[in-house]
């Protein structure tokens, strides 16, 4: 049967104002590369992680979670597995 | 020893026309395309979706995109090369720019290629199939083949939106039957951002397959996907129009198209991996691509169609034919719709037709009800009924919803098995949706939490009035805890407009072109004006004017030379009709419900409104007076020829006589007027003239009777004497008066003129003293006996006894 728990990814959305010059510094500070903005959706920015665990059964924890006190950062959430089925 | 022939390049159209009127192809599975053939007697399906017919008048899909969102498209497929659309493309799972797909020893990776063919396959190159909507172009977002995550469904979404018209995915969460899952934070605001600014404005179209969970019993309203008013879900019918065994029925379902049924019905061809064809393609995957493909057609023949606008096209054109279904009604709109296929199979041809002459739809109005935060507890074995009375937001203009599109429930219920539970929701006209159904395997005890379902089946029925929400607890055999479930919250949410979406009264600017000689081009459609709309515009505007408006929020004025404007409010004189139209009231009326000098509700200056006739006066009529506060003409009392107030009449009607401040009728001598019959009765026989009904209600007594306290008598009674007076004309008046009290008969006034006395008093000098012999002096002999004497209390027994003495004395 398909794991029932919350599956953590390295990845991270992080909607951040300012443009992309804040993202990129904000994405050096703590170890994250700034993988670019989310689509079409304006100051989302996709951040990822390398030294963190790619798949875990729980969210994330280390001095990279320090990125969601810094001002500019005005919201984040750790990317979450979604079990999604062709029909 | 495939062969490919050069493809048919754009200005070659003549020879498409040519290959259209006879409609033949040289793809290798053409003839097997029984889902564009089924107006052919050879083949079984009964209901066509007119592919052909919209090939016929010229629709292919030509400058339209459409993006498959699977894992991935094989962009060198001999049968996708020729459109394949790089711009449209994306690789999410390895971010980079090409779809390619994952190839493995299982071809895990087919999906997205499949997908693809139905709605973009090259036509007349030999090779596998026509895809419907053959001269589009087609892209792939790999994004499957991977971590999904709602990032990565937020990038595919949100892909190029000002390139991109169409977004065909053919996937959702698990269809076991137990899951409730739908879009995060991330790909709900990508498919916000799509409809409000993709398209330029005019909103990106989101294509999905519903639920494929038939087996598993599932139900596609637990599929935040295709429960999505953004998204057009897509449901399946096989080739003899019976229910395939993969679908799943839910009231977000908008329509449908063929595709596979059971193992002894065709399945659908299309473009494999691998370069190669494959007629195995099936479920509702397969619908999908298919309903892309034909909306493809339509946006090809209206570019200017709004993400709306094709839902309403689609609502419209959609039917029933020959689709198997326990269900179908008619909604009160008018509209045939059932659960399992929505509003039915789609049309290609009728949905190009209409597109060729759509005017937009107004703008979507939101009414978000109150919410009904009353707790109820969900019985086993009972239903819990709601009724919201809902308004539609009508204390708000920009909120207004009168017809609704969308009808969304936000639905919080705790229960112990959430498999048991089964929602319905009735409309105000009487149209009921089942929201939810009991599916056997989900045994979660996580209830609902604020989880939106959403029904199609209102569609063009009118917002306002009783909404009724029912839950039906039906507890399975494997249900353990018995505890009862609760109802905590729910509210509505409506979508729709609040002028008719088809109404006349917007612009009448002519869309349709001349398919066959001219291709439109967008700068036909093109607005002219982009500045600010005035804020009596409802839906765009040619000007900053109130009379540039295509569309009024609230009423209009039309001029004699036959232009409008459109105002917040009828002016003075001025009143509403149902079209919102201002129209003239009668020249002496200030405001009115209608033309006629008689509908009137206030007058102009100098002129009072008649409280009966609702006209306007210059004076009051007779039998009216004037109401000072409200300038009415009210009317005066009965029998009142003129009054003063609503209570005081100043003359009264002939035959009627003014008493006090009323009109009464005057009745001759010997009678009396009696209010409640309204008319004159005859008094009692012994009085002359009365005041009312009986004998003591004379006030004159009638020859040979005399009056003797409001009676008249013969003679007068014992206790009583006769008595004459003069009275002021000078005739003798006689009338019986009542004796002295210590007198049993008298002869006149005072207490000697007794006649007789009372036992125990003897007549003496014409007065009446004690007659009894005293005893033995009593103790109360002295001052008490003197007050009894004095006061006249000798005459009772008692006292007389006591103070005998003193009694019996004279004085």
């Amino acid at each position: 049967p398909p794991c029932k728990a919350r599956i953590y990814t390295n990845h991270w959305a992080v909607r951040i104002a300012g443009g992309t010059e804040v993202a990129e510094r904000i994405a050096e500070k703590y170890g994250y590369r700034n993988m670019g903005q989310i689509g079409d959706l304006k100051d989302h920015y996709h951040f990822y992680h390398s030294r963190t665990i790619k798949r875990s059964t729980l969210y994330s924890r280390g001095r990279h979670n320090f990125i969601s006190m810094e001002p500019k950062v005005e919201w984040i959430q750790q990317q979450v597995v979604k079990r999604r089925i062709k029909r | 020893d495939y062969k490919p022939s050069p493809p048919l390049s754009l200005s070659s159209s003549a020879q498409l026309s040519q290959a259209q009127s006879n409609i033949f192809y040289n793809d290798a599975k053409w003839s097997s395309m029984w889902y564009i053939h089924c107006s052919d007697d050879v083949h079984n399906c009964q209901s066509d979706m007119n592919i052909m017919g919209a090939w016929k008048r010229g629709y292919t899909g030509k400058d339209v995109v459409v993006t498959i969102l699977d894992d991935g498209i094989e962009r060198n497929h001999p049968d996708l090369l020729q459109n394949y659309d790089p711009q449209a493309s994306f690789d999410v799972n390895g971010n980079d720019m090409d779809p390619m797909p994952r190839y493995d020893a299982t071809n895990e990776n087919k999906h997205g290629t499949r997908c693809a063919g139905e709605v973009a396959a090259a036509a007349n190159n030999s090779h596998c199939i026509v895809g419907i909507a053959y001269n589009a172009r087609i892209g792939g977002v790999r994004m499957l083949d991977g971590d999904v995550t709602d990032m990565v469904e937020a990038k595919s979404l949100s892909l190029q939106p000002q390139h991109i018209d169409i977004y065909s995915a053919s996937w959702g969460p698990d269809d076991d039957g137990k899951t409730v899952d739908g879009p995060a934070s991330l790909a709900r605001q990508a498919f916000e951002n799509g409809i409000r600014m993709g398209r330029k404005g005019r909103g990106s179209i989101f294509v999905w397959a519903s639920g494929n969970g038939g087996r598993s019993r599932d139900h596609c309203s637990c599929d935040g996907y295709t429960n999505s008013i953004y998204t057009i879900s897509i449901s399946s019918t096989a080739e003899s129009g019976r229910k395939p065994w993969y679908l799943e029925e839910c009231s977000s379902t908008l329509t449908t198209t063929y595709s596979s049924g059971e193992n002894y019905d065709r399945k659908i061809i299309t473009t494999d991996l691998r370069h190669r064809c494959t007629d195995s393609h099936t479920g509702t995957s397969a619908s999908a691509p298919m309903a892309a493909a034909i909306i493809a057609l339509a946006l090809e023949a209206n570019p200017l169609l709004s993400w709306r606008d094709v839902q309403h096209i689609i609502v419209k054109t959609s039917r029933a034919g020959h689709l198997s279904a326990p269900d179908w009604k008619s909604n009160a709109a008018g509209y045939n719709v059932s659960h399992l296929y929505g509003f039915g199979l789609m049309d290609a041809e009728a949905m190009v037709k209409e597109a060729e002459r759509w005017r937009q739809v107004p703008a979507q109005h939101v009414c978000v009800e109150s919410a009904d935060r009353q707790i109820r507890t969900i019985r086993p074995e009972h239903v819990v009924r709601s009724v919201y009375k809902a308004t539609g937001c009508t204390d708000n203009p920009n909120h207004h919803v009168i017809y609704l599109e969308h009808v969304v429930v936000r639905i919080t219920i705790t229960h112990p098995r959430r498999g048991d539970l089964s929602i319905n929701l009735t409309s105000p006209s009487g149209t009921k949706s089942q929201l939810l159904a009991n599916r056997l395997f989900d045994h979660s005890m996580e209830g609902f939490k604020n989880w939106e379902f959403m029904t199609t089946h209102c569609w063009g029925e009118k917002a306002a009035g009783d909404w009724v929400l029912e839950i039906y607890d039906s507890p399975s055999q494997l249900r353990s805890q018995k505890v009862p479930g609760k109802l905590k919250e729910w509210s509505l949410v409506l979508y729709g407009t609040s002028v008719h979406p088809y109404s006349s009264l917007r612009n009448d600017k002519p869309r349709s072109t001349d398919t066959l000689t001219l291709t439109p081009t967008e700068e036909e459609f093109t607005e002219e004006y982009n500045g600010p709309c005035d804020a009596e515009c409802n839906d765009g505007c040619e000007g900053p004017g109130p009379h540039h408006c295509i569309n009024c929020l609230n009423y209009f004025l039309k001029f004699k030379n036959n232009t409008r404007t459109c105002v917040s409010e009828c002016p003075s004189g001025f009143f509403h009709d149902d079209r919102k139209r201002c129209k003239k009231c009668s020249s002496s009326c200030e405001t009115c419900i209608g033309s006629r000098s008689d509908q009137c509700t206030t007058c102009r200056a100098g002129h009072h409104l008649n409280e009966g006739t609702h006209t306007c006066v210059a004076s009051c009529a007779d039998s009216f007076y004037l109401d000072y506060d409200f300038n009415i003409c009210r009317k005066c009392p009965e029998n009142c020829k003129k009054c003063n107030s609503s209570n005081v009449c100043t003359e009264c009607n002939p035959g009627m006589s003014l008493q006090g401040n009323r009109c009464q009728l005057t009745c001759d001598p010997g009678t009396y007027y009696n209010g409640h019959r309204r008319t004159c009765e005859h008094c009692h026989r012994t009085c002359a003239t009365c005041a009312g009904t009986g004998a003591e209600a004379c006030t004159k007594c009638a020859e040979g009777y005399l009056m003797e306290d409001w009676r008249c008598v013969l003679t007068c009674s014992t206790g009583y004497y006769l008595s004459e007076q003069t009275s002021d004309n000078g005739h003798m008046q006689k009338s019986c008066k009542m004796c002295d009290h210590s007198c049993y008969e008298c002869l006149g006034p005072g207490e000697r003129n007794c006649s007789s006395c009372v036992s125990g008093y003897n007549l003496e000098a014409g007065a009446c003293v004690v007659s009894t012999i005293c005893k033995d002096e009593s103790w109360a002999e002295g001052s008490f006996c003197v007050l009894v004497k004095r006061n006249n209390l000798c005459q009772r027994r008692v006292l007389q006894q006591l103070c005998c003495r003193t009694c019996s004395q004279k004085g």
